[in-house]
């Protein structure tokens, strides 16, 4: 829910840090080790998502990049790991 | 590499309007024949007609097979190289659907086992033939897609492309693919070759054909929920894996050969009468636990005991810490190891120390001592828990009990993990973190073996020794683990012989 519209463009929440890891924008060892990532592994993971996407590398969870995480997708990473 | 990921990509990337876009992705593994098979294993869907799948599956495979030298063969086998599989939520494969909308489907990198498969979220609206438009999803668009990445191809950052991850209709039927793809995909097999001596009207020689007549389409009925037979169902996801669903990755024939290969996968189709005497559909044994069920009623006939082992030359069946002290275990037999051993000494019967299992058991698939003190003891799809010497009343009990899936045939390994003292349990390409407390496997799991990097599928046995580390075994090697880095200290194993049994 928070995908569609809700939390600041910084809030990178969990179904938000899912979606990187989930599609290859960010580690998933993380899911186990439970380690906490910095704003900035974050940020970097959304441009690094954004570019693949033809949107602007902002960084932010803005409303484009929001629309492009609802868009239905393959299910393979984006990115080999 | 597991699956999904790369061993050695090939990218191309070029400048379009300033942006470096990442073009086509070369995933390194190809298929190494030129007609590659293809198989639909729902071959009775209640809400889609299989007929018109086959027809739409033909057409997107024959896409690429008109953009390079590659053709295809339909076949109703398990053997199939491609096996295109419509399920839902948990399907076997540690990739779980997520019901309408966000993932559609995936698929695998050319391979053996899973490779090559593709899979389709059941749970989409699905469209065969109706007109653009329509509300639902492309069939054809998604699965000329996925059938790009069983060829090999990776994810295109390029909008207008085939293997771009976002869908969107990506061929309308003009003749030509999208240059990406195409760059793409003659990357891997080259271009198609001109066939000659025929008709020079028709394009080319069929590159699709089938060998399996078309079934009249099934009446279109509603959708319904789809009842998965199963013994118990407890609402865990993966209870609802229906029986013959080829992706029931424990599903496995006990087997009286020592083979250690791995055959490729053997599925019957749910419609198709199974040969007498496999009562399952599945079968891949493990390359080293390899069950023998030989059942005996006398003990007259009790098989003699096997050879020892040789502990300078074998796997382990499980290690782990008891009560402070290093046990090995293989086959019938367990060794102790001392702190200050300088040698293994001989090994005694498991039986002479642990009382209780099985007469007829071979081995134990794994063991260790949970949070309670009590030493628990995995033998197939049973799990005992044992107070010392003797097993506690009411065991041995079923896998089940522990809110593991019944297509589970064994757990491959326990583990109380060094990183934050929780029990993990391994069995095949999956593992479930357990709750000690609730005595359950917790939710969210079971997740794909591949977050352990390095480790690998069908593991032998793990544990987390005297020094704090966690170490996992597979054959007659091991790794440490680097528990902050999530992977494994080097690629290669080291020889375990001369680092546990002191050889």
């Amino acid at each position: 829910d928070k995908l569609n519209g809700g939390g600041s463009s910084w809030d990178y929440d969990d179904s938000v840090q899912n979606y990187l890891m989930e599609f290859g924008y960010l580690p998933k060892s993380n899911i186990e080790t439970g380690n906490l990532r910095t704003m900035d592994q974050l940020s970097e993971a959304v441009k690094s998502l954004q570019a693949f996407a033809n949107l602007e590398p902002t960084g932010k969870i803005d409303g484009e990049t929001r629309e492009l995480l609802r868009r239905p997708r393959c299910g393979a990473p984006d990115l080999a790991g | 590499s597991n699956d999904f990921l790369a061993s050695n990509s090939l990218s191309g990337r070029y400048r379009n309007g300033g942006r470096r876009q990442r073009r086509f992705v070369i995933q390194g593994q190809k298929w190494d024949h030129h007609t590659v098979t293809w198989s639909l294993v729902n071959q009775s869907m209640t809400d889609l007609d299989a007929g018109q799948v086959r027809r739409v599956l033909h057409e997107a495979l024959d896409l690429w097979a008109q953009n390079a030298n590659i053709s295809f063969r339909e076949v109703y086998s398990s053997q199939a190289d491609i096996q295109v599989l419509f399920a839902r939520q948990f399907h076997g494969d540690g990739y779980r659907f997520d019901g309408p909308g966000k993932i559609l489907a995936h698929a695998f990198y050319p391979g053996s086992g899973i490779g090559g498969d593709a899979h389709f979220d059941e749970e989409e609206t699905w469209l065969l033939n109706e007109p653009l438009g329509t509300d639902g999803t492309r069939l054809f668009d998604v699965a000329v897609h996925e059938f790009g990445h069983s060829l090999g191809l990776g994810h295109s950052s390029v909008k207008e492309a085939i293997m771009f991850p976002w869908h969107h209709v990506s061929y309308r039927g003009k003749d030509s693919i999208p240059e990406d793809d195409r760059h793409g995909i003659q990357g891997i097999y080259g271009p198609k070759k001109k066939t000659y001596g025929h008709n020079p009207e028709r394009h080319t020689t069929p590159t699709t054909t089938t060998t399996t007549t078309t079934t009249p389409p099934p009446p279109r009925r509603p959708p319904t929920h789809r009842y998965y037979p199963s013994k118990n169902q407890t609402g865990h996801p993966w209870q609802g894996l229906h029986p013959n669903n080829p992706y029931n990755p424990y599903k496995t024939t006990p087997t009286s050969t020592t083979t250690t290969e791995i055959p490729r996968r053997r599925v019957y189709y749910p419609d198709k009468p199974r040969p007498v005497g496999t009562d399952h559909p599945q079968h891949i044994p493990t390359p080293t636990k390899v069950h023998h069920h030989h059942h005996h009623n006398h003990p007259a006939t009790r098989p003699p005991l096997p050879t020892r082992p040789n502990p300078c030359d074998t796997s382990y069946d499980a290690i782990t810490l008891i009560r402070n002290e290093l046990f090995i275990f293989k086959d019938r037999y367990l060794w102790r190891i001392f702190e200050n051993d300088l040698h293994h000494r001989p090994p005694a019967l498991i039986s002479d120390m642990f009382y209780g299992l099985p007469r007829d058991f071979e081995r134990i698939d794994s063991v260790y001592e949970n949070k309670h003190h009590k030493i628990v003891f995995f033998v197939g799809k049973q799990y005992y828990v044992f107070n010392s010497r003797h097993p506690e009343p009411g065991y041995p009990k079923p896998l089940t009990a522990l809110g593991l899936p019944e297509s589970i045939e064994r757990i491959d390994a326990a583990l109380v993990w060094s990183y934050n003292n929780r029990t993990y349990l391994y069995s095949g390409r999956l593992y479930w973190r357990f709750d000690e407390d609730a005595n359950h496997v917790e939710l969210d799991y079971p997740r794909d073996m591949s977050m352990w990097k390095g480790v690998g599928y069908n593991i032998d046995s793990a544990f987390q020794y005297r020094d704090g580390k966690t170490y996992f075994f597979k054959g007659k090697g091991y790794w440490r683990f680097n528990d902050l880095r999530m992977s494994v200290d080097q690629a290669d194993p080291h020889p375990s012989a001369p680092h546990w049994m002191k050889c």
